[in-house]
């Protein structure tokens, strides 16, 4: 495997052995990778072979060893394998049994990682997996202790409950919030690289294409700090490009707006969508407004020659969906459906009547043909001499479904019952 | 020397990483 060191111009310089290290060091090496990477080429976090540390950055000047040890003993986590004093503040590593860089062993990792910096309150900019420390210089603390993965399970179990302050905004949202227009107004030297990635998501998520993101985000690098190293804009379009290879559509973390923002920032995706089947819950609702709508704007009761398929389509919903719609509407008593054979040739007319507009009906029509003045009463009898119908209906052709209730039922709001009889 | 120790940690935290 490939470690990198680099001097303050941060480009990275390939090492495979102990040897070549000894020698760069001598040379006036400032930065090491404490992971490991597949190749010479690479020092991106697809490239990485072995996890071999933990790590934080504590920016406190004042912090000293027992502080890190005291948190430590606080939060139930083994003692750092090594301390380093920087400028300022400390660097702390916990060294684990080396770990291959497998993309689940990675997403765990850095998990991990990002709860063990925000535990410690030091640097999110430094939790990244192929991220540069500096070379040991004043050793603190060194004890030869190696850990696993799992020795720092706790770290995540409270990280669901960490608090979300104020300043909500709906995803969609996301580039009118103050903390993002501060980030979109320019940022400082360090956290350029963290801040295009995340902008480059937020754009990308309201909808953005490629092209025109990379035109903001060329517009907002002119007005980045340029610092001694200026951004170059060969970074953002690789930044952006990263954020476009993604295969999911994500909004920005919001923890990172925090961080570079310095302001409380959260939100709600108000999109989300049940496990299981995605999107199926709400098919079927819509579906069910649709074709209940549709009923309703044909009076209550839709009498139609069309298949359940050819209405499926004029609903614009697959048959499978229209028809689980349907048998749940029928479960819940909410609508009758009958079918009525027209003659040789002719198919058949299918009656959907739903069960509220089918009361309402009767006692207009009760009303209208004088019997009872559209009183209950009146409605009782509309449906007592349905079922009679029905029973005749059953003598004669020896059928007797349910669904024939409905359709009596609407005869004989048209016409009187001797005739439907 | 400081030097001496900053390797050893390296070895430590690199151990099988990187080669001889």
């Amino acid at each position: 495997a490939w470690c990198f060191v680099a001097n303050k111009s941060f480009r990275p310089l390939p090492v495979r052995t102990f040897a070549t290290l000894e020698k760069l060091i001598d040379a006036g090496m400032i930065y090491f990778t404490p992971n490991a990477f597949f190749s010479r080429k690479a020092k991106t976090t697809d490239a990485l072979r072995w996890l071999n540390a933990l790590y934080i950055d504590i920016d406190d000047p004042a912090a000293t060893v027992s502080d890190v040890l005291d948190r430590c003993a606080e939060l139930n986590l083994p003692p750092p394998s090594l301390i380093v004093k920087t400028q300022h503040g400390l660097h702390c590593y916990w060294k684990i049994k080396r770990v291959r860089a497998t993309e689940r062993a990675l997403k765990l990792y850095s998990r991990l990682l990002r709860a063990l910096t925000k535990a410690f309150d030091a640097d999110l900019r430094a939790a990244t997996a192929e991220r540069f420390l500096r070379i040991p210089r004043v050793i603190l603390h060194f004890d030869r202790a190696e850990y696993e993965l799992k020795d720092f399970f706790s770290l995540l179990e409270d990280e669901t409950l960490s608090a979300q302050s104020g300043g909500r905004v709906v995803a969609r949202g996301i580039l009118d919030h103050p903390a993002v227009k501060k980030l979109l107004g320019g940022v400082s030297e360090h956290s350029r690289n963290h801040a295009c990635f995340t902008l480059a998501r937020a754009f990308r998520y309201c909808g953005y294409s490629y092209a025109e993101t990379l035109q903001e985000l060329l517009r907002w690098n002119r007005r980045n700090d340029r610092g001694s190293d200026p951004h170059r804009d060969s970074e953002v379009r690789a930044t952006v490009k990263s954020a476009y290879n993604e295969k999911q559509i994500r909004p920005p973390a919001a923890s990172w707006i925090r961080e570079l923002s310095g302001m409380p920032f959260s939100y709600r995706i108000f999109e989300k969508r049940g496990g299981g089947k995605p999107g199926r819950p709400r098919k079927i609702e819509e579906t069910r407004e649709k074709f209940i709508a549709t009923i309703q704007a044909a009076g209550g009761t839709l009498t139609t020659c069309d298949s359940r398929k050819k209405l499926a389509a004029q609903l614009g919903v697959s048959e499978r969906t229209l028809n689980s719609v349907v048998a749940a509407l029928i479960a819940e008593g909410s609508l009758t459906v009958s079918t009525t054979r027209l003659g040789r040739g002719k198919g058949t007319e299918t009656t959907y009547t739903i069960a509220s507009q089918l009361e309402a009906a009767c006692s207009e029509s009760c009303k209208a043909i004088g019997r009872g003045g559209g009183s209950e009463s009146g409605m009782r009898q509309v449906l007592e001499d349905a079922i009679e119908c029905c029973f005749k209906f059953s003598d004669v052709t020896g059928r007797n479904h349910g669904k024939d209730l409905a359709f009596s039922v609407k005869l004989l709001l048209r016409y009187r019952k001797k005739y439907v009889l | 020397s400081p030097q001496e120790k900053a390797l050893e940690a390296l070895r430590f935290l690199l151990d099988g990483s990187l080669t001889e």
